[in-house]
């Protein structure tokens, strides 16, 4: 009678075998049913992207094109196909642009090109795919990961840009500033009842959530900062397009209130070990704004203090915020049409364009810098909740 | 263990293209 004794580790090859016609049953388990936020929690990041590559192993090992191609090309429809479904959903998108990026990794590190294997162990080595160069296939699914990336920004953007204004700009939390409202000013009614309640704390919450989950997936740190640095571009664009829209936000309070509210997002940047994402500096013109709005501005060296302190605001968002500016109290005056023609005057030379509202769609370029994994294949295993019992270790 | 020959180069469609391929789990059951 038989007795099941379980293979050692060391025995499996780090590939998984299937059949050609449990391909559907795969893409379809692993992908397309996969609840980020149920079964994958408790996974290994990036497991899905690990169990696909040794698929993918295994298609090479037996030297079958075919299988090869046909399982990269499910994968990447079933990814496409799971992001078209629930593309707004950012748990979703974090989750399989994590695992692209990690199935990209493991193609690089895997193919036996030496640039890619300098990190791997021996038995890593001994792993790599066999019969095919990949490299073709790299660039589009580097290509479908730009895709999601851009998703992923957008899904962020539509939570995050109705905080925005709210949070930044509206809401005070620092008492007896403005304890005087700017003259003729009267505050904004809101339409919505969610409107206006917003503060700076649920954009923060809100930051820490995108990042947990991100972190939570084993999302590359350095795509982690891209992702932070596009997130305070939209921040710092869309709180320094309102500030040029509205009087009431042009005042020395409100100046106090930006630069305060800009320490706690660099604060925020510290605590996550992200000061140098490039985050912060996307907020210079909205810091300069703000400092505009609180500096002096009557004498010519004023002017020129203005000038050279503005770089990161062009010559129409310099004159709009001195025009807007709005004073709180009776010690306080407008600024002089004098003053800002010598602004104007001083500023003439700039070579810029005369655009006054940033681009809040705008998107830096992604960059996916490889990152190997010491994870060793042989050594993975599969929760049964995959439901993947189809697949055998090899 | 790495292999003695070359590997051959997998020719692979755009991004574009492998949408139009409808691939299997295109007719997969409701």
């Amino acid at each position: 009678h038989p007795v099941n004794i379980p293979r050692r580790e060391k025995d499996f090859q780090g590939m998984l075998e299937y059949k050609k016609e449990d391909e559907l049953k795969l893409v379809k388990n692993l992908i397309l049913e996969l609840k980020p936020r149920g079964v994958a929690v408790n996974l290994i990041p990036g497991l899905p992207a690990y169990i696909l590559f040794m698929c993918l192993r295994h298609a090479d090992y037996l030297n079958d094109d075919q299988k090869v191609r046909t399982l990269l090309t499910s994968t990447i429809n079933s990814i496409k196909k799971i992001l078209k479904k629930r593309g707004d959903d950012f748990e979703t998108v974090s989750f399989w642009l994590s695992n692209t990026c990690r199935f990209l990794h493991c193609l690089k590190q895997y193919s036996g090109d030496p640039a890619f294997m300098k990190h791997n162990s021996q038995r890593q080595n001994e792993h790599s795919l066999s019969n095919f160069d990949l490299a073709e296939y790299r660039q589009v699914i580097s290509d479908l990961a730009i895709q999601i990336y851009q998703q992923l920004i957008k899904c962020m953007e539509n939570i995050l840009q109705p905080m925005i204004v709210s949070g930044m700009l509206e809401h005070e939390t620092i008492q007896g500033v403005s304890g005087v409202k700017p003259t003729g000013l009267r505050k904004r009614t809101s339409s919505i009842a969610d409107e206006g309640t917003d503060t700076l704390d649920s954009i923060l919450r809100q930051l820490s959530a995108f990042h947990s989950t991100m972190c939570q997936h084993g999302t590359d740190p350095e795509l982690i900062k891209q992702v932070v640095k596009q997130q305070f571009y939209i921040i710092g664009a869309v709180t320094l397009n309102n500030l040029l829209l509205r009087k009431d936000m042009c005042s020395w309070s409100k100046g106090m209130q930006i630069r305060y509210n800009v320490s706690q997002l660099e604060e925020w940047l510290r605590d996550k070990g992200l000061m140098t994402c490039g985050a912060k500096e996307t907020l210079e013109p909205l810091i300069q704004a703000a400092q505009l709005l609180q500096v002096k501005k009557k004498t010519d060296e004023d002017a020129e203090a203005i000038c050279s302190m503005c770089l990161a605001l062009t010559t129409a968002q310099i004159v709009k915020v001195l025009n807007l500016y709005t004073p709180v109290n009776e010690f306080e005056e407008r600024v002089s049409v004098a003053f800002i023609r010598t602004i104007q005057t001083r500023l003439r030379d700039r070579c810029e364009t005369p655009q006054l509202l940033m681009d809040t769609k705008m998107i830096y370029p992604v960059t996916f810098p490889f990152n190997p994994s010491s994870l060793a294949l042989e050594t993975i295993q599969i929760p049964t909740s995959l439901n993947l019992g189809f697949l055998t270790r090899v | 263990r790495p292999p003695s020959r070359p590997r051959v180069l997998l020719k692979a469609p755009t991004l574009a293209e492998m949408e139009e391929m409808n691939i299997s789990e295109e007719e997969e059951s409701p």
